[in-house]
Order: C-alpha cells, then structure tokens, then sequence
C-alpha cells in the first residue's frame, strides 16, 4: 500500500513536510 | 558561509524540539512536536529514523543538521 506510512519511499518527503512546518512554526512564533 | 547559515538555521528548529536543551532529541520529544505540527505520529517516527542514522535512538544537532541540509539539498561534503 503504496500511502501507508512508513513504506520507506515516503521519508523524503515527510522529511520535508517535516522541517517546513518547523520553518513555518518558528516563522509564526514571535 | 552557507554551511554557516545552515548550522545556526538547523540550530534554531532543533532548539524547537529540544526544550530542555538536553543537546539532543528523543522519541519522546518528537511525540510531542505531534501536537504542534500536521503530522502524524507514524510520519514523525519515520522523520526521527531517517535522521538517526547511527540509530541511537537520540538525534544529535549533527545529524539534526545533516538531515536539514539533505532536505535543502546540500551535499554534506563540502
């Protein structure tokens, strides 16, 4: 099942969800 | 430099994690970003193994780093 998580193709790309929503939450703090 | 301004930016988003400023990142801290970030729990567990990569069970602001930079697409070589 290709949209389970952890099917090891997807940790690029939840690597990236990942630090952009670090970015974006450190961008929204004050 | 570059490899400067990521360092301090990698920096910053691991401060983020690491609260308690223990100087690395566990599971637990990870589980509790859950609530903060739209990710799911299986997702935050698969972002903490690719970047564990001596699989410790701890990220430290080195591998912390050299993941940030994969995800910008830097080389880690310089």
């Amino acid at each position: 099942d290709p949209t389970k998580p952890g099917a090891g193709v997807t940790s690029e790309g939840v690597l990236a969800n990942f630090f952009n929503s670090l970015l974006n939450k450190k961008a929204g703090s004050p | 430099s570059m490899k400067e301004v990521l360092t301090q930016k990698a920096h910053e988003l691991f401060a983020l994690c690491d609260r308690e400023n223990k100087g690395f990142i566990g599971k637990r801290d990870m589980q509790r970003m859950i609530q903060e970030l739209p990710l799911e729990p299986d997702q935050l567990e698969d972002v903490f193994d690719s970047l564990d990569v001596d699989g410790n069970g701890f990220l430290t602001l080195e591998e912390f780093t050299a993941g940030f930079g994969s995800f910008l697409g830097l080389d880690e070589a310089d």
